[in-house]
C-alpha cells in the first residue's frame, strides 16, 4: 500500500449542515475538519445559521474548536434572544485550522423545522511578526527587524549585521570580502557606532591589473592608539593596510589618513580591535585609475595620433608615416601599425621607425641610360634624368625626360606626355668625315 | 669600286658586306635589324637564295683585319616585283634582310637615313658609292678587300638613257632604265662602282646626314668613258620599305 498525498489545503471554501437548506436530522453528530496553508489563519462567516435554540446550545449545537480549544458554541437564529447566533461577522480561528462539530438530540421541535448552517471559509495572512513573543524563552521571531510576507515572514538585520543561519539571529558584520568594483566604500563594522570588542575584519580590494587603488578615509577615524614622540602607536586597535611587495602600515589615532595612494591594483585591510579600548571606527572611499604609460615621443618623418597629454592602460596610439616614408619594424616593412598601454606601465610593441621610401632602379634604357639629377638611392623625390648613347642614338622627341620618385614608390615622368623614354638611332653621321683637301 | 680611295674607318659605317657562297655583295645598314640591298644579290637563278647561306659583315673597313663573325639573317624580302631571270630586268632591284639579333649601333656600325618622301636627286649633286668590289690598280682589275669609296655625280635620265641606247646598237642583251633607277658617274670614266659592290650604298648628304639615295645595281663595264653605272632609285620604294619592316 501507499500513502495518498494529503490534499492541498484551500485557501477558501464552504461547509453546510446535512440536508441544508432542508432541515436536518435527530441524532446527528458531524465533523468538519477545516484547514488552509501555513501561514495563513482561517476566518468563517455564517451566511445561515437555524439550529434549535436552548440555554448553553444544551440540545442542538454548532461547535469551532482550534487544537481542542473552544472557539464557540452556536444555536438559535438571528436577532433571536434564545440560543446564541454567531451574526455575521467573520471569526477567526488562531491558525489554520478549525473543528467544526454539529450535534443534534434525538428530537426535534414540532412547530418549526431548524434547517442547520451554512458558512463560507478562507484563508487570510498571519501578521507573524505582530504576534506576541512566546513564553518558552526562545526569544523574539526575529532578532532584529521582521517583515511580514503574505503567508510567511523575513527576518532582517541592521546595517553592519547580517543574518545567521537560523535565519532569525542577526551577528556583526565586518563587510569584509573581496571588493572587485572600480570604486567602493569600506566601513568598520556597524560604523558609524562603535563596533563590539575584539573584531578580526579583513577586506581585500583587488581590481584587475592595470589599474591602481587610491583610499579616501572620509568622515570619522577614531582608531584606539597611545601617544608617542614619533606618532600614534598601536598597540591593540588598529588597521593595517598591506600592499604586495611592501612593509605593511597600521594606522590608528583619531587624525584621518586622508587620501593614500597605493600605486597597487591589491591592497588588504586588516582591522583589530581587542577585547578593552573603544574605537569609534572608520569608513573609506576607494577609487581607481589607469596605470600611465610612458610618452610615445616624437616621430621622425611620422606623427603618432591621437595627441594626449598622457597615456594610460588600454589607450591606443597609432602611428603613421609622412608621406613619403614606410612604417619599418624589426626589418620589416608593415602596413599599419597600433600598440596599447599595458597594465605592466609598458606599450606592447615598441614603435615603428619611418623610412623613407625608394623606387627602386628605375627602368632601365636600352641604348641608354639614366643620371641622378638629385636624390641618391632611389629615394622619395629623387629625380633622374634618362640620355641616350650619344652620338648614335637619341632621345625620341628630343626633349629631356625626367622621372621623379614619387610617394607611390613609382617613377612618374615631371611631364606627363611621356610615357616611356624611347632611344631611337641617329642616321646617317658618321663620326668621321671623307675630306679631299687636294684640288 | 673604280677610281676611288681607301675607306678611311668609321667614315661609311653603314656599309655591308654580304657573302653568299662565295659571291660578294654590298648593303647598308637602316635599322638596328634591316639591311637594304639589291634584289640580285640575294635571287639567283630567279630563285631568292635559303637566309642560311647569306653572310653578313658589318663594322670594317678591311675584311682581312676585323673580318669577325657573321651576322645571320633571320628573313629576306625581294621586292616583289623584280623579276630578273634572264639578268637583262634590273626593274626593282631592291631587297631587305632582316637579321636574327639586332645591332648596336657606334662609330664603326651606323644606319644611313632614308631618304624622305618625294627626295629629289639633282643632276651633278656628288655621291658617295663604297664597296668591297672590284678596283683598279695599275690598270688592272682585282678584288680588293678593303672598303673604297668614289664620289660620283648623279646624272640626269636623258644623258644616261642616251649612253644605254647608244651601247645598245653594238651590244646584246642590254638591260633598260627605268624610272626606279639613276645614273651616277662621270662622262670620261675611270670613277665608277663595279662588280662586287652591288647592293652596296650610293648616298647623297644634306643638311649634314647622309641619306640612301641609291642601291649600286647594274652599268656597262666599269669606269669606262660615256657610260655610267646605273643605281636603284631608293626613294621609289620607301612606302614598300616601311611596310616590310613593319609587318615583319
Amino acid at each position: 500500500c501507499r500513502r495518498l498525498p494529503d490534499p492541498e489545503p484551500l485557501m477558501h471554501g464552504a461547509v453546510q449542515s446535512p440536508q441544508y437548506p432542508q432541515p436536518y436530522s435527530p441524532n446527528l453528530q458531524e465533523q468538519w475538519d477545516l484547514s488552509v496553508p501555513e501561514g495563513y489563519q482561517i476566518q468563517i462567516t455564517f451566511t445561515h445559521l437555524d439550529i434549535e435554540a436552548s440555554t448553553g446550545c444544551y440540545y442542538d449545537a454548532l461547535t469551532l474548536l482550534y487544537d481542542a480549544k473552544i472557539l464557540g458554541k452556536f444555536c438559535g437564529q438571528e436577532n433571536s434572544a434564545d440560543g446564541h447566533h454567531p451574526g455575521s461577522q467573520p471569526i477567526p480561528s488562531p491558525g489554520n485550522r478549525l473543528t467544526l462539530i454539529f450535534q443534534t438530540d434525538d428530537n426535534n421541535p414540532e412547530r418549526h423545522q431548524n434547517v442547520g448552517f451554512s458558512a463560507q471559509y478562507q484563508a487570510t495572512d498571519v501578521d507573524e511578526c505582530s504576534a506576541p513573543e512566546p513564553r518558552d524563552g526562545s526569544g523574539p521571531l526575529c532578532s532584529q527587524i521582521c517583515l511580514n510576507t503574505v503567508g510567511s515572514y523575513l527576518c532582517a538585520c541592521h546595517h553592519g549585521y547580517e543574518l545567521r543561519p537560523d535565519q532569525r539571529s542577526c551577528v556583526l558584520s565586518c563587510g569584509g570580502g573581496i571588493f572587485d568594483e572600480l570604486e567602493g566604500h569600506l566601513f568598520s563594522p556597524g560604523y558609524p557606532s562603535p563596533p563590539p570588542y575584539a573584531v578580526s575584519c579583513q577586506y581585500i580590494i583587488s581590481v584587475e591589473p592595470g589599474f591602481t587603488v587610491t583610499l579616501n578615509f572620509t568622515d570619522i577615524f577614531h582608531i584606539e592608539s597611545t601617544d608617542t614622540v614619533q606618532g600614534p602607536n598601536c598597540p591593540h586597535h588598529w588597521l593595517q593596510m598591506t600592499i604586495p611587495d611592501r612593509e605593511p602600515i597600521k594606522l590608528c589615532g583619531g587624525k584621518s589618513p586622508g587620501q593614500i595612494v597605493t600605486n597597487s591594483n591589491t591592497v588588504r585591510l586588516d582591522y583589530h580591535t581587542d577585547d578593552e579600548g573603544l574605537s569609534q571606527g572608520w569608513s573609506l572611499d576607494y577609487s581607481t585609475h589607469r596605470v600611465k604609460c610612458p610618452f610615445p615621443g616624437n616621430m621622425a618623418n611620422g606623427r603618432v595620433t591621437p595627441i594626449l597629454t598622457e597615456y594610460f592602460y588600454r589607450d591606443y596610439i597609432f602611428v603613421r608615416c609622412d608621406q613619403g616614408y614606410k612604417l619599418m619594424m624589426d626589418g620589416q616593412e608593415i602596413e599599419a601599425f597600433s600598440t596599447m598601454c599595458q597594465s605592466d606601465e609598458k606599450w606592447h610593441l615598441t614603435l615603428p621607425k619611418c623610412h623613407i621610401i625608394d623606387c627602386r632602379e628605375p627602368e632601365p634604357l636600352l641604348n641608354g641610360g639614366v643620371t641622378f639629377l638629385s636624390g641618391f638611392q632611389n629615394q622619395y623625390r629623387s629625380v633622374v634624368q634618362y640620355h641616350c648613347n650619344e652620338p648614335f642614338y637619341t632621345l625620341l622627341g628630343g626633349i629631356n625626360v625626367v622621372f621623379t620618385c614619387e610617394a607611390d614608390r613609382k617613377w612618374r615622368p615631371n611631364n606627363d606626355i611621356i610615357v616611356s623614354p624611347t632611344c631611337i638611332p641617329v642616321c646617317g653621321q658618321p663620326t668621321k668625315l671623307i675630306y679631299a683637301y687636294q684640288r | 669600286i673604280i677610281g676611288g680611295s681607301e675607306t678611311p674607318d668609321y667614315a661609311i659605317p653603314w656599309q655591308v658586306l654580304l657573302s653568299r657562297n662565295g659571291q660578294r655583295g654590298g648593303g647598308m645598314v637602316i635599322g638596328d635589324r634591316w639591311i637594304m640591298t639589291a634584289a640580285h644579290v640575294v635571287v639567283v637563278m630567279g630563285n631568292p637564295v635559303s637566309k642560311e647561306t647569306i653572310r653578313i659583315y658589318m663594322g670594317l673597313t678591311d675584311v682581312n683585319i676585323r673580318l669577325g663573325s657573321p651576322v645571320l639573317a633571320s628573313s629576306v624580302h625581294v621586292h616583289p616585283e623584280y623579276n630578273n631571270s634572264n639578268s637583262v630586268n634590273f626593274n626593282h632591284d631592291i631587297a631587305l634582310i632582316k637579321m636574327q639579333d639586332s645591332v648596336t649601333f657606334s662609330s664603326s656600325i651606323m644606319p644611313i637615313c632614308l631618304p624622305a618622301a618625294g627626295a629629289t636627286y639633282i643632276n651633278g649633286m656628288m655621291g658617295l658609292v663604297s664597296g668591297f668590289g672590284i678596283t683598279e690598280i695599275d690598270d688592272r682589275r682585282i678584288l680588293t678587300n678593303k672598303m673604297n669609296y668614289v664620289h660620283l655625280p648623279v646624272v640626269t635620265q636623258e644623258t644616261c638613257s642616251n649612253s644605254i641606247t647608244l651601247l645598245k646598237r653594238t651590244r646584246n642583251g642590254v638591260p633598260s632604265l627605268t624610272e626606279n633607277m639613276f645614273c651616277a658617274g662621270v662622262p670620261e670614266g675611270g670613277k665608277d662602282s663595279c662588280q662586287g659592290d652591288s647592293g652596296g650604298p650610293y648616298s647623297l648628304r644634306e643638311d649634314g646626314r647622309f641619306w640612301a639615295a641609291g642601291i649600286v645595281s647594274w652599268g656597262i663595264d666599269c669606269g669606262k668613258q660615256g657610260t655610267y653605272g646605273v643605281y636603284t632609285r631608293v626613294a621609289n620604294y620607301i612606302d614598300w620599305i616601311n611596310k616590310t619592316m613593319q609587318e615583319n
